[in-house]
């Protein structure tokens, strides 16, 4: 059995600590950009680890946000957030725009956050 | 690479089942087989229930490919092509951590296995609340076949879960997606016509409507020719929905139709059933009190059987009964076959393309009202009659010729089989 233990099984419903932790601010939005493809993931590729700069992100922002037929503003406004908070699939809806010129085929590996090793 | 992350089944070889297709890698094989991993089930649902929607999730897809899906409950786990298991936070061993409730609900791997979030509230299909496992499903097992998001209106493939839509089907941009990964549904039918009833149109007034049915086996579709796709849901066993044929396709069905008669007659090995339009199932007897079926020698004299297939034509009032490479004309008003008859089918339909000509063994002759013209099918091809349309427009045309073959699948579109495991959903 799944494991309870109130007599309401109260406690099988997600534990607060298992709700996803809500995008709200400009870091976790970039990690979201990141982990679904608009961008880079950092270290993938040459791709410096510190934070992309503020361009590419406002870029990544865009194209989501045009994906998603919203303002294509670059701006993290509450559409904006709102959207990456929805439920989805853990997928990513893209291969980031490579710094190079050559298209990627659809991922090998959809799942990112697994560095995969490229031919 | 790993391609698996269930450790329950560590060591699991990388697929070897691909193939590259150019659109990426492709499943090989044309049955695939799947689980719900029994560890890894859902708390939330009944596990029966889980299956249920599993199966119809890949039955949802293999009615629009030539991919079959069955469940695989028995063999060795490192067999199975596509595994099924929920999990929470970190789970399966996979490398990617779900995030609890909200936002990320399953994710999956191409030519591999499925991870659903167990922290998410998933619902049976028929239920309004939480997510649609249904959905979720279709969405996933579509990328494990290789495809990836989409932001189109209307497909599954979008990334985020739209709650409440209105049926939620395959649509044609998704078909045409997942039919250039795997090519487009083929083969032979054994019986194709339409099936023309009588109904209340607007304002009570008497109006006609036809159905197109194809038949293959035991299963049959209803085509519908407005929506260029078969029925969702197709295909059904022939007894669901035939009542008093045999379990097996008939070689043939005609309606004899005419200002004074309206009978609809399938043939089988060699006997003939009556159709009873109304009462939806076959005649008990004929009028004089004799059973059905009926030997096809008694009803049609002079016809031999067991036969190919059969079409009425209504304007000459003639069945034409095709059977090897021969064709009778039976008059209906005499009940017999006309003194000219038989004759070599590359006779009386000749080809208009040199060498082009199915000659003998037709699977299907088929009247489209949609098209308004005879079609000869076999195998995986069609020859459409010249009408007498065609005639005006090109008086050089033999008439009954048969025009240059042309594949089935390119004017009726995804009639696929599906595993005779989920026939009956």
């Amino acid at each position: 059995e799944t494991l309870f233990h109130s007599r309401d099984r109260s406690d099988l419903e997600p534990a607060p600590q298992r709700r996803a932790k809500p995008i709200t601010d400009h870091h976790a939005a970039q990690r979201f950009l990141s982990k679904y493809g608009w961008t880079e993931a950092p270290g993938a590729r040459g791709v410096s680890p510190e934070e992309p700069p503020a361009a590419t992100l406002a870029e990544a922002v865009r194209r989501f946000q045009e994906a998603n037929a919203l303002h294509p503003s670059g701006e993290l406004d509450a559409p904006t957030l709102a959207a990456m908070n929805r439920p989805r699939c853990g997928v990513p809806d893209m291969q980031p725009l490579p710094r190079t010129a050559v298209s990627d085929p659809l991922p090998r590996n959809p799942l990112p956050g697994v560095s995969v090793p490229r031919a | 690479r790993p391609r698996r992350f269930l450790p329950l089944l560590a060591g699991t070889p990388v697929h070897q089942a691909a193939s590259s297709s150019g659109q990426g890698r492709v499943f090989a094989k044309r049955t695939l087989s799947w689980r719900l991993v029994g560890e890894a089930a859902s708390g939330q649902l009944a596990e029966a229930e889980q299956r249920r929607v599993f199966r119809l999730a890949f039955r949802m897809w293999s009615e629009v490919v030539p991919l079959d899906f069955r469940e695989d409950l028995a063999g060795p786990a490192a067999d199975v092509d596509i595994r099924l298991g929920f999990g929470r936070g970190r789970h399966l061993g996979c490398p990617r951590v779900f995030d609890g409730s909200g936002q990320e609900f399953a994710h999956a791997w191409r030519l591999g296995d499925i991870h659903f979030d167990e922290d998410e509230h998933f619902s049976p299909p028929n239920s309004d609340a939480g997510i649609s496992l249904l959905k979720v499903a279709v969405h996933e097992i579509g990328h494990v076949l290789g495809l990836p998001h989409s932001y189109r209106p209307g497909s599954v493939m979008r990334p985020n879960y739209t709650p409440r839509e209105p049926a939620f089907e395959l649509d044609w941009a998704d078909r045409k997606d997942i039919q250039k990964l795997y090519g487009s549904c083929e083969g032979a039918f054994d019986t194709a016509f339409d099936w023309v009833r009588r109904e209340r149109g607007g304002r009570g007034r008497p109006a006609l409507r036809f159905s197109t049915y194809f038949f293959r086996r035991g299963w049959y579709w209803l085509y519908e020719n407005r929506n260029n796709r078969t029925r969702y849901g197709d295909p059904l066993p022939i007894p669901a929905g035939w009542h008093g044929l045999p379990a097996l396709s008939p070689d043939a069905f005609v309606h004899v139709w005419t200002p004074g008669r309206d009978e609809r007659y399938f043939f089988k090995g060699n006997q003939y059933w009556k159709y009873d339009s109304d009462k939806d199932q076959t005649h008990k007897e004929d009028e004089r009190g004799r059973r059905y079926p009926r030997p096809i020698s008694e009803g049609f004299p002079g016809i031999p059987s067991p036969l190919d297939t059969a079409f009425y034509e209504r304007r000459e009032r003639l069945i034409y009964f095709f059977k090897e490479s021969l064709v009778f004309a039976f008059d209906v008003n005499r009940n017999r076959v006309l003194h000219s008859y038989p004759k070599k089918i590359t006779e009386a339909f000749p080809e208009v393309q040199p060498g082009d000509h199915p000659a003998r063994s037709i699977d299907s002759a088929y009247f489209s009202y949609a098209h308004k013209a005879v079609f000869l099918l076999k195998g995986s091809a069609y020859w459409r009659v010249v009408s007498e349309a065609d005639r005006r427009q090109r008086p050089w045309l033999p008439p009954n010729g048969l025009l240059p073959r042309r594949p089935i699948s390119d004017r009726w579109f995804d009639v696929c089989d599906v595993h005779a495991s989920t026939l009956s959903m």
